[in-house]
């Protein structure tokens, strides 16, 4: 489903260049999950985001779902955007204005499903992730964690084949975030591709492969034998 | 140092009221360390704001250093928040157009240090975080753990009494998150209170005092016998 071949990505600094990410070779198969780890600053939110069509590479290829990603144009990237992948940003992105309610029916509109329809999945998926009492409030009233859970919910509307998250349990406790881990070992086990950011061991350990960066390379890609 | 008596917070939701904190009681003395733990939504960042002259209560009293906080008029309150306290937001609330150097000088201008003192203590906080090289990199130009440590050096920049962390090692890998801690322990052993959110049970065992939230009120406060 996924092919990275030779990614790197540059960022100008200065005169000096960041090498965010070198040489990455990486390939995801339809239905798999990994955990992506790596110490702060070796490049996994720069990688997520290229998988997540939200940036170019300097070098290399991104092929996914067997396609070229260069060669997409811009409404052919929408699309796989909107409707093949659900991102949950390391800083959610929330809308301001809008509803927890209207920021997780967003991508609905998009995908052309009607008001009432949209309105009653969205309250769906606030109730997975337990703010369905919240659903009426704007992000400013809403907790850290209660803001990471609307673009959980958010990344889910669409139910993409393919989710990427950026560190989903940065900010909730250790129920909550249990419950996040289990949502998206489920959303797995109904084979959907995922790939989930995360600085926590012990989920990386729940997780059948492993990919590890350091520096912006990849340092070490682990996987355990099935039970 | 601190006294909360009988404090609630309460916001207006529709026509319904979220009891954001009720009936909250809380003494810190001077040179304390407490962890605040607690569920997503339980009042943690809503009791630091208070805590830190950012908010007012909607009940009771807030004493800081013996005055009464509802009795300081804006110039005093500012005072207050720019010399005495240091704030991590668990936002970060970075200004976006300043570079990771002049967000963390910023506390300082306002204490009126001079440009080359200023630029000097901020890029020894910078790296005191692991990011001198970092330094004239702007928000967006970071990743999300470099840019909670600019925040966690902006709120030292001012060398105060008392520092009120929320979140700070939430986008942190475990041997960066790790020297957070360390740094916070140490500016503890040095004579500061010290207050951090976290969710880290392994902190809060090793803080000498662990404060509890459940639905906006404290349901635990324990303390450690020390070594
Ligand atoms: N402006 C507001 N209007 C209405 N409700 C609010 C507002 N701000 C916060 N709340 C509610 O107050 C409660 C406490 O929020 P707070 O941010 O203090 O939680 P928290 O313990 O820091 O959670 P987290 O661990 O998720 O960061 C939450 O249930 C939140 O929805
Ligand atoms: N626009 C930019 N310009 C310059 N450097 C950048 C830019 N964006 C990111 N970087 C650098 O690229 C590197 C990788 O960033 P990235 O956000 O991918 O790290 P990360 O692994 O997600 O870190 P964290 O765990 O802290 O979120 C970092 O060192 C960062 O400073
Ligand atoms: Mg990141
Ligand atoms: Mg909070």
């Amino acid at each position: 489903m996924i092919e990275l071949r030779g990614i790197g990505r540059d960022y100008a600094s200065g005169d000096a260049t960041v090498h965010a990410l070198s040489d990455v070779d990486l390939e995801i198969e339809t239905g798999e999950m990994l955990t992506l780890l790596g110490p702060s600053g070796s490049g996994k939110s720069t990688l997520l985001h290229l998988l997540g069509c939200l940036d170019r590479p300097t070098h290399g290829s991104y092929h996914l779902l067997g396609r070229d990603v260069s060669r997409l144009d811009r409404n052919q990237l929408a699309a796989v955007r909107g409707e093949q992948i659900g991102f949950v940003f390391q800083r959610f992105h929330l809308m301001p204005r809008s509803t927890a309610l209207e920021n997780v029916a967003l991508p609905l509109r998009f995908a052309g499903v009607g008001a009432r329809e949209r309105r009653a999945r969205a309250a769906d998926l606030l109730r997975r992730v337990g703010l369905e009492d919240r659903r009426h409030h704007r992000p400013a009233e809403l907790s850290g964690g209660q803001q990471q859970r609307v673009a959980i919910a958010r990344a889910l509307a669409a139910d993409p084949p393919l989710i990427l998250a950026d560190e989903p349990t940065g900010n909730l406790d250790s129920q909550v975030g249990g419950e996040i881990v289990d949502l998206l070992l489920e959303l797995h086990s109904e084979g959907r591709t995922v790939v989930v950011i995360t600085h926590d061991e012990g989920l990386a350990a729940r997780t059948e492969r492993t990919v590890r960066l350091l520096d912006g390379r990849v340092f070490a890609d682990e996987r355990v034998a099935p039970d």
